[in-house]
């Protein structure tokens, strides 16, 4: 049987917001490492890859390695009825057919049990290689998020370009064009609101706002996210998760035709 | 603005 308890169960309900809008289905892979899970957009130009290792559990016990297939927007529903300082912990038997999600206030006067229907999903795992990347931007999350609704309104794709002068967000459209350059600035009073560029080789890539405004919804787990990029490569847009992992994802550019 | 690329074009199935 696998059990485990998440004193911090907003962190749950942060993630679920993240990525149900990306991915429909996916199997949750429940080991002695962690809870994890990696899942392909309907159209594969996105990965998502979710790790929450077991040490950032409370209680973590996984007799052997599960794979749980769930609808991410049932599970969603289930766990949008926890509250933000809930404790949530998961509860599923060995070759059972059900997970259940148990809500618990922080006062323990409430306890609430959820039973959700597990699913068999196939899906195709691919191997993601540990890769050098040819630059790495870290920035806060929130300024991301903002730029990318900003470009948004103007135009469909973005030109992320990585020089020694900083970070250049580029976009066209019908009404006109727009370029937000973000230059590195580590002399700020906290390390989240710094922006750190890391530049081996410079590099610019274009890639479908439509995805990249949707990572931002990961936004709540983080103050800083990291964009990793390489031209033969897809865009990392990661999102770490405090003490226990990360939220990933991948983003495939677009290509000359 | 070119054409859009997959993952599994990057990353292949294990």
């Amino acid at each position: 049987m696998l059990e485990f308890r998440l004193v911090q169960g907003s962190l749950l309900k942060k993630v679920m917001e993240a990525i149900k809008d990306l991915v429909t289905d996916a199997n949750f892979e429940c080991s002695s490492t962690g809870f994890s899970l990696q899942a392909m957009d309907s159209s594969h130009v996105a990965l998502v890859a979710l790790l929450l290792r077991s040490e950032g559990f409370e209680h973590y016990r996984c007799d052997r390695n599960l794979s749980m297939g769930m609808n991410l927007n049932n599970m969603s529903k289930m766990l949008k009825c926890a509250g933000n300082d809930d404790i949530i912990t998961i509860k599923a038997d060995d070759g059972g057919d059900i997970v259940t999600f148990m809500f618990e206030s922080p006062s323990q006067d409430k306890i609430s049990d959820f039973e959700m229907k597990l699913m068999d999903i196939s899906s195709e795992q691919l191997g993601i290689p540990e890769s050098e990347y040819q630059s790495i931007v870290r920035m806060p999350a929130a300024e991301f998020q903002r730029i990318c609704k900003d470009l948004s309104s103007i135009g469909d794709t973005v030109i992320i370009s990585v020089t020694k002068e900083g970070v250049k967000f580029s976009t066209r459209g019908d009404i006109g064009s727009a370029n937000i350059v973000c230059r590195q600035n580590t002399s700020v009073d906290k390390p989240e609101e710094a922006t750190v560029i890391e530049m081996k080789e410079p590099v610019s890539l274009t890639f479908a706002l439509r995805y990249m405004n949707s990572f931002t919804k990961a936004t709540p787990l983080s103050n800083s996210v990291s964009l990793s990029m390489s031209s033969d490569l897809p865009l990392v847009v990661e999102y770490k998760i405090a003490d226990m992992g990360y939220l990933r994802f991948y983003l495939a550019p677009k290509i000359e035709d | 603005d070119g054409k859009q690329s997959t993952i599994t074009r990057f990353f292949s199935k294990v």
